[in-house]
């Protein structure tokens, strides 16, 4: 029964596509089966797991809008339980023209209802913004899972993100939930990091994952190899740090 | 006469909200007399300036909806010449609202057109999007200052932009020009970023400035103090380099 968990925080660069390709990779590597799909048109998660953007003539927007199925779009990686559907510059546009389509919010929703009993885990990286796009992965979504990055300004946004949250629950989808709250590129050299993750533990409690990646330059470097770290650096903190992060999803859900 | 520059990038935390409030703040110790915008909902520029976001009754939403001047939403700073029009989440709504209004691109450029006599600089900071509210901007602009981050993702959304650039070019703004390209977040000891270096200056030749911001945690520390960095530490290494970038941007300016 696929566990459907939206990545997701408006503020830029905080670790969205990074945590989503590795932690996909990392429950694929415990032999979940994963479906990543790429909903940020910059297609970053695409090409951090090696997809040649240019080449697909199917992506997540030709899916939401009907035009392909799930099977077709859903492509291999190298990991064998590891699927991802590809995005790219077009699903841009799709913020604009799905404003007039019916069940506008619901459309990605829908679209990976049938995909649902084929997977354990479902991941969706979205863009910086709380757009149409960022509320289609919401409603899609169980739950959210929200990177911060351990800087002054990560602190900012949230309020506005557990805002959108908020408004998805009372008149989209009743039962999104967090997932949790995941540190990243945290420094333990800089207090910086150390009182912005004092900052996010006070203020989010359990919900903080125990897990903290911390700032690692091969989680910088897989994307230019278009592999996920466990793939082109097994042994990196970055590494480390990713698999343990997969571990303790398990074994929250284990325990439910 | 004053210059207008979008600072702008779809990507997010490539470090446009940095750029812009140290740059702006560089230039006003230069005795500049510099306008920072606030255009961004996540309104960033304005509490790394220290303005109390929930004290503002008029912002730039206010603004661009014609409900306001620029005499009374323009606030003074701890920098004699420096004044900010600051930005809160309500800036997120205008993203809808304006799509049925007339003018809609225009917004901007009309309400900032009354100040352009009065300062030098107006400097225009933007969200991680290529949606309405950056097209007012890249439309109210004269140039454009593109920061990109020394990182593998960061290249990616280039042609993106560019792309959006040249469309504003051709159909909004004609004299829109590309003021430079800014490398950030520089660390001389990775490999990866002298690498990204090298590929953004054989990219954009002579358009990226000699100046380069290093990594440097007093740029992130700063924004928690409510200060720009020449405020907080004026030795640090980010606080040099935003002044020299600062008179290399005189320079040009100098010698056009
Ligand atoms: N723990 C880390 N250590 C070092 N670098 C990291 C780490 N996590 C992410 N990065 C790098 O930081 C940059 C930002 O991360 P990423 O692109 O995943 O963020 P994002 O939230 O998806 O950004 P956007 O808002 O543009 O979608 C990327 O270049 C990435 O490679
Ligand atoms: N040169 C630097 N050295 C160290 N930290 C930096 C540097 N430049 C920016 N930062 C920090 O990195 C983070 C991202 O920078 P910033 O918020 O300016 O990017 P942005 O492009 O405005 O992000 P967004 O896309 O969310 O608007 C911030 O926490 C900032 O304090
Ligand atoms: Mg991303
Ligand atoms: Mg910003």
């Amino acid at each position: 029964m696929g566990r459907i968990i939206a990545v997701s925080n408006q503020k830029g660069g905080v670790g969205k596509t990074t945590t989503t390709v590795n932690l996909g990779a990392s429950l694929a590597a415990a032999e979940q089966r994963v479906l990543i799909v790429d909903f940020d048109p910059q297609g970053n998660a695409s090409s951090g797991l090696g997809i040649d953007k240019s080449l697909q003539d199917n992506t997540v927007y030709e899916l939401i809008l009907g035009q392909t199925t799930i099977q077709r779009v859903a492509l291999a990686t190298e990991l064998p339980t590891l699927r991802v559907i590809p995005a790219d510059p077009r699903l841009a546009g799709a913020e604009v023209e799905l404003v007039d389509l019916g069940e506008r919010e619901y459309r990605l929703a829908k679209a990976l209802a049938p995909a649902v009993e084929d997977y354990d885990y479902i991941l969706m990286d979205t863009p910086p913004s709380l757009g149409l796009l960022t509320v289609n992965a919401l409603v899609a979504a169980q739950s959210v899972l929200v990177p911060i990055q351990c800087e002054y300004y990560a602190l900012e946004g949230l309020s506005q993100l557990l805002n959108t949250i908020h408004l998805v629950q009372q008149r989209l989808n009743p039962d999104l939930r967090l997932e949790g709250v995941l540190l990243t590129m945290f420094d333990q050299r800089l207090r910086l990091s150390r009182q912005v993750a004092e900052e996010a533990k006070e203020y989010f409690g359990d919900k903080v994952y125990k897990t903290v990646i911390p700032r690692n330059v091969t989680l910088g470097e897989s994307p230019s190899f278009g592999r996920p770290v466990i793939l082109h650096d097994a042994q990196s903190r970055g590494a480390v740090a990713y698999l343990e992060l997969a571990s303790e999803v398990l074994s929250h859900d284990q325990a439910r």
